[in-house]
């Protein structure tokens, strides 16, 4: 038996919008403490890792551990025909091949029920090493959303250089180049609004702009985005959920063999 | 031209 009730149901359609261009299908693993899921994308390049926590639920009962494979883009679909006020609960019985959405509307005059097929995936868990970054940087998401949509109208890859200086991202295109540098700033306002820069070591790794972009679909469930980068390893882009748990990121780079 | 590297190389299957 499980049902997990969530009352800002469009934090559930919005970790849906930012996941379902990347990876097609995907087995969402249910315990006591909460939900996760772990998938790759069809290309083997990039690896996104969601948990949301059961502390972040109004009502949370899973019995047993289960794990439901779901195909990503019929889940939006479902959840799209939720209300943005939505409360949504995820319905599940132990055995059956179907899981049920429930919307209720914030005063309860309107309650839908929408049962979606599952699936068998063969998934494979990837074991993700505990990592020390050389760098790490915190900013505005909306301005990281910004950066890659701007970069991907020039080049097809950035370079992105943390130094003392800042954080630079780079690209170049048959077009020409273009640098957008961003200085530590925590002189703002509103904490959200800083660019904060921890850098042990400086590093300077290439990505693809067309998963960096994919990536910000995210950029609604959070106001601040964080991005990890060390030599040799993925880069970690990560969204916090409030309270609830993140959506992680992670790009192999682009490197010279 | 740096080559795209696949994610597989990083993160270990159990």
């Amino acid at each position: 038996m499980l049902e997990l009730r969530l009352v800002q149901g469009s934090l559930l359609k919005k970790v849906l919008e930012s996941i379902k261009d990347l990876v097609n299908d995907a087995n969402f693993d249910f315990s006591s403490s909460g939900f996760s899921l772990q998938s790759m994308d069809s290309s083997h390049v990039a690896l996104v890792a969601l948990l949301l926590k059961s502390e972040g639920f109004e009502h949370y009962r899973c019995d047993r551990n289960t794990s439901m494979g779901m195909n990503l883009g019929n889940m939006s679909k479902m959840l799209k025909c939720a209300g943005n006020d939505d409360i949504i609960t995820i319905k599940g019985d132990d055995g059956s091949d179907t899981v049920t959405f429930m919307f209720e509307s914030p005063t309860q005059d309107k309650i839908a029920d929408f049962e979606m097929k599952l699936m068998d995936i063969d998934s494979e868990h990837l074991g993700i090493p505990e990592a020390e970054y050389h760098a790490i940087v915190k900013m505005p998401s909306a301005e990281f959303a910004r950066i890659c949509k701007d970069l991907a109208s020039i080049g097809d890859t950035v370079v992105i250089s943390v130094t003392k200086e800042g954080v630079k991202f780079s690209t170049r295109g048959d077009i020409g180049t273009a640098n957008i540098v961003l200085r530590q700033n925590t002189t703002v306002d509103k904490p959200e609004d800083a660019t904060v820069i921890e850098m042990n070591e400086p590093v300077s790794m290439t990505f693809a702009l067309r998963y960096m972009n994919s990536f910000t679909k995210a950029t609604p469930l959070s106001n601040t985005v964080t991005i990890s980068m060390s030599p040799d390893l993925p880069v970690v882009v990560e969204y916090k959920i409030a309270e609830m748990g993140y959506v992680r990121f992670y790009l192999a780079p682009k490197m010279e063999e | 031209m740096p080559r795209q590297k696949s994610i597989l190389s990083f993160f270990q299957k159990p």
